[in-house]
């Protein structure tokens, strides 16, 4: 996402990792993903959380995702 | 309510639980008052009872523990979790874990232990999380506090269609 801050980010990739089962890839260069499916999550996530679903990292998603929460994953495994 | 996919349940209406180990935030009497608390508000609302064991295996088996504490889902940053519980089942199943690195409290400071407790059972009574703001199995620890006074009837339906029965699914 455009403006998104590296901190921002890694934010997002660990929430989606750790509540939406996001699975990380790896390569040579270190870790990667699909965008597409980081956005797929992302829209997951926002949709839960009755946010506006753009699959886009907002202040209003990274707010929800630094509030204390409970650990269980929000989709089943 | 949300039923997660296996729809685990317990087999036995009669249940157990036990405090392994107390938080120094709290006297034990608040932690005791906490649990007995959040466990009443669930065998108000369904056929099940809850019993305090103080030694041997239970089916509910709670404790506070810090970061890696061997179950593969570590506390600690950069997630800001608050606890989490297991669905129905022998060994683990059940279980409630809170983050003793967060500091619990009997009051509206910091994270009330009631609260945070009466959630966790939730899921070791095999709820999932409820995308509904108003339903106490939403994932967020300041939505639990709005819903708790007056227990949500979703909730209350989930955990009553997963009763056990004499022909568990």
């Amino acid at each position: 996402t455009p403006g998104a801050q590296d901190q921002d980010v890694r934010t997002v990739q660990n929430y989606l990792q750790k509540f939406y089962d996001l699975k990380m890839g790896t390569s040579k260069s270190g870790r990667q993903t699909n965008s597409s499916l980081v956005t797929e999550k992302l829209k997951q996530m926002q949709e839960f959380f009755g946010l506006k679903v753009t699959g886009k990292i907002d202040a209003d998603t990274l707010n929800v995702m630094k509030q204390p929460r409970c650990g269980v994953p929000d989709v089943a495994q | 309510y949300v039923l997660t996919d296996r729809t685990p349940r317990w087999e036995h209406t009669h249940l157990t639980y036990r405090i392994e180990n107390y938080t120094p935030d709290l006297p034990r009497a608040d932690v005791d008052s906490a649990m007995e608390k959040a466990f009443r508000l669930w065998s108000n609302v369904s056929p099940l009872t809850f019993t305090k064991i103080f030694e041997g295996q239970a089916d509910i088996m709670i404790s506070f523990v810090w970061g890696d504490h061997g179950d593969s889902y570590p506390f600690g940053r950069p997630a800001n979790t608050l606890a989490h519980a297991f669905l129905p089942g022998r060994g683990i199943g059940g279980d409630v874990h809170f983050d003793e690195e967060k500091r619990w409290t009997s009051d509206f400071r910091n994270f009330n232990l009631y609260y945070v407790a009466a959630h966790e059972v939730g899921h070791s009574l095999g709820l999932g999380h409820d995308n509904d703001i108003g339903s106490l199995m939403f994932p967020s620890y300041n939505s639990y506090r709005d819903v708790l006074l007056s227990h949500d009837r979703r909730s209350v339906c989930g955990v009553q269609i997963n009763r056990p029965s004499k022909n568990p699914i």
